[in-house]
């Protein structure tokens, strides 16, 4: 089904490929960037339960800020040439920079394209059954990356009811 | 199912956002580096029945090569700013810059995943659901195409049998 399918193309297609060594990337950012401030090594992937998803976070909350973008990895695949994979390091600033904490996120963003199909009138998407799928999509991307032991200490999965209704987004 | 999602993903997460103006941006990259050569404005979508997607054209068949790549799209998505979409510019060379051919053409992604998934036990796709899922993925990607006028000017779907048995590929 689709959720299925689409966690583990996430996972074969973008995961696979970046997070080997993802938590030295974040560390050598933070060295450079930010020495004294506080942050987390891992990659934070967000899925709200309405399943849409901000372009960016500052649009979600306005005290989480844009920082910078770790060094992006680059894999030629499935005929694209040398195509980047890059994350955006965000920030929650304190008034000091000891106080101030640094964090990489972004939606999980197959579960965008669900929202996307229940939208359009083509795809004939339920808003049930976006639920089901973006639920499906969680627990076998879960299941995924509890296989890969290496993956715990580089990623981690933050589903959360985010209460926004399709008539109150935008 | 997995092919139909995937089709709509590929089309909202991808198609949506670079053939806009695809042309275009082909004809530029062709009036600066090869004004002479002939050329195709449109993005090729490869659908190989296997599934398989070589990383490069050029692992396919030797006698294409890679040219260069058109101006790419950013675009600020699902909380990833600034993400970077980029096409590889392919050509056969003639004997001649008259002679010779430029086109831009990519494995269709999802099937690459469709691959990955048969190969790897936990994902538990089979040979024979995966060839289903490929054509579910081909089916609704033709018709999401025919019923967007606009994209049969910059996009057209090639599929084929590709003859390649799990066995022999590496
Ligand atoms: N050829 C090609 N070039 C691209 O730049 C590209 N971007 C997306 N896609 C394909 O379109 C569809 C929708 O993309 P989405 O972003 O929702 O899911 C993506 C996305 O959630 C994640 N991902 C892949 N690349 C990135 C990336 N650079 N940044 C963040 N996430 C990414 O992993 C999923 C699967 O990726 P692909 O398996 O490469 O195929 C995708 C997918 O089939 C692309 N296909």
């Amino acid at each position: 089904n689709a959720g299925h399918g689409m966690a583990w193309s996430y996972y074969f297609g973008y995961l696979k490929l970046i997070l080997p060594n993802f938590d030295a990337r974040v560390k050598n950012w933070i060295d450079e960037n930010a020495p004294k401030s506080m942050y987390s090594p891992k990659l934070h992937i967000l899925v709200p339960r309405s399943c849409y998803c901000y372009p960016s976070l500052n649009d979600a909350d306005s005290r989480i800020t844009i920082a910078g973008t770790p060094e992006p990895i680059s894999a030629s695949r499935a005929g694209t040439i040398k195509r980047l994979y890059k994350n955006t390091i965000y920030k929650i600033e304190g008034k000091t920079e000891e106080d101030t904490y640094y964090f990489v996120a972004e939606y999980a963003t197959p579960v965008l394209s669900l929202y996307e199909m229940a939208e359009s009138d083509e795809a004939g998407l339920s808003a049930d059954e976006k639920l089901n799928q973006m639920k499906q999509f969680y627990t076998t991307l879960s299941h995924i990356l509890s296989v890969n032991p290496e993956f715990v200490q580089t990623c981690v999965l933050v589903p959360y009811d985010d209460k926004l209704d399709e008539d109150e987004v935008r």
